[in-house]
């Protein structure tokens, strides 16, 4: 099945 | 801080679009404008709201301020402006309140509203600088017609992007469906306008109930922009003028 990404996991901190 | 906006509806517009996805957020302020970003409480999706101050005139913020504001108090109080309505947003230094003054233009009407702000302990993601493989122009109309309709049918969708142009697809307990947009330029009326700048094919899945949310902002922009890369979150946006915006951006499925 499909996980729904978390957009933490893409973008760090600044 | 001291905003003077020509239109009180063009911050209603975007509270109306974001306020399902966040509830309380800091918008900070300083000399280039007011900005705001935001998760959704479940990490998937990010608000990121930037008024320049050009969008202001005049515009003054003398220190960078952070106004901590619950977003139903916010559509509360500027549900009591008139669609015609200037506003102007003042604050002090180290505020208990923001301060809202909606002036009519062609009466002497002057209404005030004071909000309590809050301390918000908000994280600040870096977003980077992404070369996306494709850039898709389309009325957002079009947008909010698709992920709609495609919802009927499925929790999430797929967008293929290729030369041949970018197709939304969905598979449900009903059935599937699909919906394809090639490149489309209407002289007369360019908010019709289809444009793809593909540099590689992509393919990506998303939940359409984030989507459908984000076109929540369709009534600020004729036009919305997607923006795609393999294994990238997709930046949905919506333009607004001075070069302001409102983006949104969404993780994708994984494990297809």
């Amino acid at each position: 099945g499909s996980g729904q990404g978390n957009i933490k996991s893409f973008f760090g901190p600044p | 801080l001291e905003a003077r906006l020509e239109q009180a509806n063009l911050l209603k517009k975007v509270v109306d679009a974001i306020k399902d996805l966040v509830q309380d957020c800091n918008f900070d302020c300083n000399d280039s404008g007011i900005a705001l970003q935001a998760m959704d409480n479940s990490h998937v999706a990010l608000v990121s709201m930037m008024l320049k101050s050009e969008s202001f005139s005049p515009f003054r913020c003398d220190r960078n301020i952070a106004l901590g504001i619950n977003l139903t108090s916010l559509q509360k109080v500027l549900r009591c402006a008139n669609s015609e309505d200037i506003l102007t947003l003042k604050a002090e230094d180290a505020p208990d309140v923001v301060n809202l003054v909606f002036e009519s233009a062609d009466s002497d009407r002057l209404s005030e509203y004071d909000i309590k702000l809050m301390d918000i302990d908000q994280e600040h993601l870096g977003i980077p600088e992404t070369e996306y493989a494709a850039n898709i122009s389309m009325p957002s109309a079009e947008f909010q017609k698709i992920c709609r309709d495609l919802m009927a049918l499925s929790e999430s969708v797929a967008i293929e992007c290729t030369k041949e142009g970018v197709k939304f697809s969905c598979n449900g307990d009903i059935g599937s469906g699909s919906v394809t947009l090639r490149s489309h330029t209407n002289v007369d009326k360019p908010e019709n306008n289809v444009e793809i700048d593909l540099t590689e094919p992509v393919a990506l899945t998303f939940s359409l109930k984030y989507l459908v949310n984000f076109c929540k902002a369709s009534g600020l922009s004729g036009q919305v922009k997607l923006c795609l890369s393999n294994e990238v979150p997709l930046l949905v946006e919506y333009g607004l003028a001075s070069n302001s915006y409102l983006r949104f951006y969404l993780a994708p499925k994984i494990g297809d």
